[in-house]
């Protein structure tokens, strides 16, 4: 059985990538085969893994049915872990999806034949700062959802968007859709902020909180510049200890 | 004479909002009637300053045409600033305007009337974390563009796409427009990260730099949840005098 998750929040910078890569890492540790999608045409998952930005070998030509799936994925060097990298033309590709019959299962039905074969434990899907077509697509494909939520007053503010976005997802293209949880990131704990948005958030969603809080951490924002994930470039690190955590929290669940 | 400067970078969480507020705000106090555009369906600018969310009365019946921009302009708690809100609805707005002729050009004939009343000394226009058709708009409506670049190693690499852009519009549907600067945000001087990503942007960009830098700051990300400016909420700390001296470069460069 293959589960997928969306790790999405229209917000920008609140730790989506940093999430996808290091909870993706930390399951193929952990012995889970896991594909990693980059779907921001950003492409940072790609190349904070160490990986180039292909053109032609990455989720877009599969969105527009000129690739199959399984002829994009890569290895990476660490063992269980594959990713579908992405590219700078991705961010077209919202205009030329949108005149498709099936705008919004291009990604559900490029995903179903590698479901089937049952490849992998878990696929993660790396979302864009954005609610459109992209996201939509990946709302659409996934078994679950996990938003990372930085501990800051704008991010607390973008939340019911992302849930109001999820509640007519379940309505429409995705009944079986539901919330794997939500995730503090860069968790400050010299901050009344910090501590005031994880009170609020905690008193509003008694359930659907992961227990495991991310600390800001600088080696997790040093790793990507390395193209490695935080258990290759600082292994001891609280970052890393904290995505560990993640993992086995995430495995519980799913 | 009004001077238009887009706050723009398509990589999410990097100072753009934060920016586009205190800058305007700067401006102000120093007696320069400003007028600031939240081009964000997030509308993190609209409620950063303690004004509603009006659907109807924000920048995306503009947009459509169904509104004039001056009957959509609200003033608020600080004189001589004013403010154009944005709602959710504007998340729609992209594949509205691709539909229409002149849909590069529907932000830049709402300005027009405005501009060529002399009402505001600048107009600054925060835009989302994409470089989809609202940023396009926001690019061709300015004869500017400041970028906020976060000191961390994606933000760094998202830098060559957003400069390779702007030459894109000013072959097309701005010739004016030029590189206001570059603003290094959220720089910690603990960390060898900020000081690295400052070096490497120093090396290749000799000049279209920000003398200023703008510090990690945490009145910065208290500010908004009172729906204040810093110059109101925190005006002897270390990110309103970071902003001052932003808006004193600013005003010498434009
Ligand atoms: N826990 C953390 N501690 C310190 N830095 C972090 C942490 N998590 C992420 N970062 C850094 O913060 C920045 C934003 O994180 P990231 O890019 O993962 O967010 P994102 O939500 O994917 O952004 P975007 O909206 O642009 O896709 C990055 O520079 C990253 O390295
Ligand atoms: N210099 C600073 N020091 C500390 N915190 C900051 C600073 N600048 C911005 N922030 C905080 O960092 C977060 C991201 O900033 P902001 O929302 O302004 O970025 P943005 O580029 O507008 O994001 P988006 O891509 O979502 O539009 C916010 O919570 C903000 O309060
Ligand atoms: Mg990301
Ligand atoms: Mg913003």
């Amino acid at each position: 059985n293959t589960h997928v998750t969306a790790i999405t929040n229209q917000k920008g910078g609140v730790g989506k990538t940093t999430t996808s890569i290091n909870l993706a890492a930390a399951l193929a540790q952990k012995g889970k085969k896991t594909l990693l999608i980059d779907l921001d045409p950003q492409a940072n998952a790609t190349s904070g893994l160490g990986l180039n930005k292909l053109s032609d070998q990455s989720i877009y030509p599969v969105l527009l049915g000129e690739q199959k799936l399984v002829d994009v994925i890569q290895e990476t060097e660490v063992p269980k872990l594959h990713v579908v990298s992405s590219e700078l033309d991705l961010a077209g590709a919202e205009i030329e999806i949108a005149r498709m019959d099936s705008y919004l299962t291009r990604l559900k039905e490029s995903l179903d034949p590698v479901i089937a074969a049952g490849t992998y434990a878990y696929i993660i899907l790396d979302c864009p700062p954005s609610l459109g077509l992209i996201t939509l697509n990946a709302l659409t494909a996934a078994h679950s959802l996990l938003v990372p939520l930085q501990c800051e007053y704008y991010a607390l503010e973008g939340l019911s968007v992302i849930m109001d976005m999820v509640i007519k997802v379940q309505e429409s293209s995705n009944p079986k859709i539901r919330l794997d949880g939500i995730l503090f990131t860069m968790f400050d704990n010299r901050t009344n902020l910090s501590k005031d948005v994880v009170e609020e958030v905690r008193n509003h969603f008694q359930d659907g909180l992961y227990e495991t809080v991310i600390p800001r951490n600088v080696r997790l924002s040093e790793a990507p510049s390395h193209g490695e994930s935080i258990f290759t470039y600082a292994p001891a690190s609280r970052g890393a200890n904290a995505y560990r955590d993640l993992a086995k929290e995430y495995i519980r669940r799913n």
